[in-house]
C-alpha cells in the first residue's frame, strides 16, 4: 500500500460520504443518475464476490463490504425514500451500450478462464465507463449542484490517484496489471472535461454551468 | 504476481 493508493481509496470513500451527505442535506436525489449508481452496484458485486473466497487484509475486506453496502443503500434512497425527487426522463443514457461491450471485452481479456476472473475483468471494464450516464446527464442539463460536483471530483480524484500508484508499483514491485491500468486510464480520461469546468468554475466559487 | 494482476486493489 503506497500513499497514492491510500489517498485514492480515501478519496473514493469520501466521494460516497459526500454523495450520502448531498442526498441527506438536500433531501433529494435530483441531479444524480440512477443508471450510474446501478452500474456501480453491478461493478462492486461483480468484483467483490471474492470477499468470500479470498482474504487480502482486514482493510480490504472492510472496504469491499462498505462499497457494496453503500452503493446498494444509494439505490434504495433513489428508488425508495427519495423516489419523488428522481427524474428518470433526463437519465436517458443507454446502458446496454456499456454492458454488452464490457461483457465482450471481459470474455476476450482476463487473467484466467474462470467465472470469477471473467466477472472481475467485466467489473473493471464496466467501472471505467459507469460514470458516463451521470456525465451525460450533466451535459444534458448543463448544470449541477455544487455538492454533486464535489462528489464527482472526489470520484475522479480516486481514479486519477490510482495512476501514480501503478507507476510506483511498477517501479517498486515490478508488477503491472494491464487490464486494470488500461481501463483505469480510460476511466480517468473521461473526467478531464469535468475537471476542467470544476477547476475553472466551481473552485473559483462559481456555479457548475456548461456553455449553452 | 503479474499473472493475477493487482488483486489486492479495490
Amino acid at each position: 500500500m503506497n500513499l497514492f493508493r491510500f489517498f485514492g481509496d480515501m478519496s473514493h470513500l469520501a466521494s460516497i460520504l459526500i454523495l450520502l451527505y448531498k442526498i441527506h442535506a438536500t433531501r433529494s436525489v435530483r441531479g444524480l443518475s440512477f443508471k450510474t449508481q446501478a452500474l456501480y452496484v453491478t461493478v462492486f458485486v461483480a468484483r467483490y464476490l471474492d470477499v468470500f473466497t479470498e482474504f487480502v487484509s482486514v482493510y480490504n475486506t472492510l472496504m469491499k463490504i462498505f462499497f457494496i453496502s453503500s452503493s446498494c443503500f444509494v439505490l434504495y434512497l433513489m428508488k425508495g425514500r427519495y423516489r419523488p425527487t428522481n427524474d428518470p426522463s433526463i437519465d436517458t443514457f443507454r446502458v446496454e451500450y456499456l454492458l454488452g461491450p464490457c461483457a465482450l471485452l471481459a470474455l476476450i481479456f482476463h487473467y484466467r478462464w474462470s467465472f470469477l476472473e471473467v466477472l472481475w475483468s467485466f467489473s473493471i471494464f464496466l467501472e471505467s465507463v459507469a460514470i458516463l450516464p451521470q456525465l451525460f446527464m450533466l451535459q444534458r442539463t448543463g448544470e449541477a449542484e455544487t455538492i454533486t460536483t464535489h462528489y464527482l471530483a472526489a470520484l475522479g480524484a480516486y481514479r486519477a490517484l490510482y495512476i501514480p500508484n501503478w507507476i510506483y508499483r511498477y517501479w517498486s514491485e515490478d508488477v503491472i496489471d494491464p487490464i486494470a491500468v488500461t481501463a483505469g486510464i480510460v476511466q480517468t480520461a473521461l473526467y478531464l472535461d469535468f475537471f476542467y469546468v470544476y477547476f475553472t468554475k466551481v473552485l473559483q466559487g462559481q456555479k457548475f454551468e456548461l456553455p449553452a | 504476481g503479474t499473472e493475477d494482476g493487482h488483486k489486492d486493489e479495490l
